[in-house]
């Protein structure tokens, strides 16, 4: 019953995982594979990204307040893309919320509660979705329209070029580990049902939850990559390696703040208050 | 915390609403 259980558990959170992140790595690996009737307009420097700003609005019309357009409207480059970064930022801790609610158990958390695992939990979160986005030579925007390079990315001033290039050394590895959308929907769900975080009030009930999400994610692997022993143990230490990327990304967009002449949405005002 | 994360507290009692930037 329990082996029943925790398979029922698996599709659950790949069905909600499906119905809430618009672009699944299903979807993301054929853009980047260029196999669509519309290839995504590729932005490698300032003049593409001009051209991207008639293009994607093109493609967007109707959809007012889409960030990619009304941050392209803005002057200089870098604030433009880090606006840019912010409305993607938003938009998937939006989805992840949704995901989150849909998680067994989560609904019925203390609200605080629940407003802590998603402080903690989103950002991780979104780091490892990007990476479904992500290959060595760029990222993929405005729902696979779009396609940003990597060199153009750190060709900007500072601090800006520090903002993705750590994301794409992660997501080379994570990606190196070849999960699909399945093994992701549970690996999310762990990292944001998380004990540890804190401020947390009631532990034990989170442990329970994050106990069925995990011993879940490792039967999954067993049966979805049984030929990668050790696929279990590596995706536990990325983990570590998440917190650690966030905790930096915290810090980067704090000194952002501070320095530059930008704006903080203030749905991440929320988040990176008080985090680490 | 309801006080100081409005919008996830919002978030998370209502379904999707949109969040402007």
């Amino acid at each position: 019953t329990q082996l029943a259980d925790l398979k029922t558990l698996a599709r659950q959170l790949h069905e909600a995982y499906l119905r809430h992140f618009h672009l699944s790595k299903a979807k993301a690996r054929i853009f980047l594979a260029g196999k669509t009737s519309t290839p995504p307009f590729v932005i490698h420097d300032l003049d593409t990204l001009q051209q991207a700003q008639q293009i994607l609005a093109t493609h967007m019309q109707g959809d007012e307040k889409d960030g990619l357009v009304s941050a392209l409207q803005e002057r200089e480059t870098e604030s433009r893309l880090f606006r840019c970064c912010q409305h993607t930022s938003v938009e998937t801790v939006t989805q992840l919320t949704e995901f989150a609610k849909a998680v067994p158990g989560f609904a019925n958390l203390d609200l605080n509660d629940q407003v802590t695992l998603l402080k903690y939990g989103v950002h991780e979160a979104f780091f490892t979705l990007l990476a479904s986005c992500m290959n060595k030579d760029g990222l993929l925007v405005a729902h696979g329209k779009g396609f940003i390079t990597r060199e153009f990315l750190k060709s900007l001033r500072r601090p800006f070029s520090d903002l993705l290039e750590p994301k794409f050394q992660f997501a080379m590895c994570f990606n190196a580990l070849q999960l699909d959308d399945s093994d992701l929907a549970l690996f999310v769900a762990a990292i944001i049902c998380c004990g540890d975080r804190p401020g947390l009030a009631n532990v034990s009930h989170i442990e329970f939850i994050q106990e069925s999400i995990i011993h879940a994610l490792q039967l999954h692997l067993q049966a979805n990559h049984p030929d990668n022993t050790f696929l279990f143990p590596k995706l536990l230490q990325k983990l570590a390696d998440l917190r650690q990327l966030v905790t930096e990304h915290a810090q980067l967009v704090q000194d952002i703040k501070k320095t530059q002449d930008t704006s903080l949405h203030p749905l991440l005002q929320e988040i990176y208050k008080d985090m680490y | 915390l309801k006080e100081k994360h409005k919008i996830l507290h919002r978030l998370l009692q209502n379904s999707t609403s949109p969040v402007d930037l």
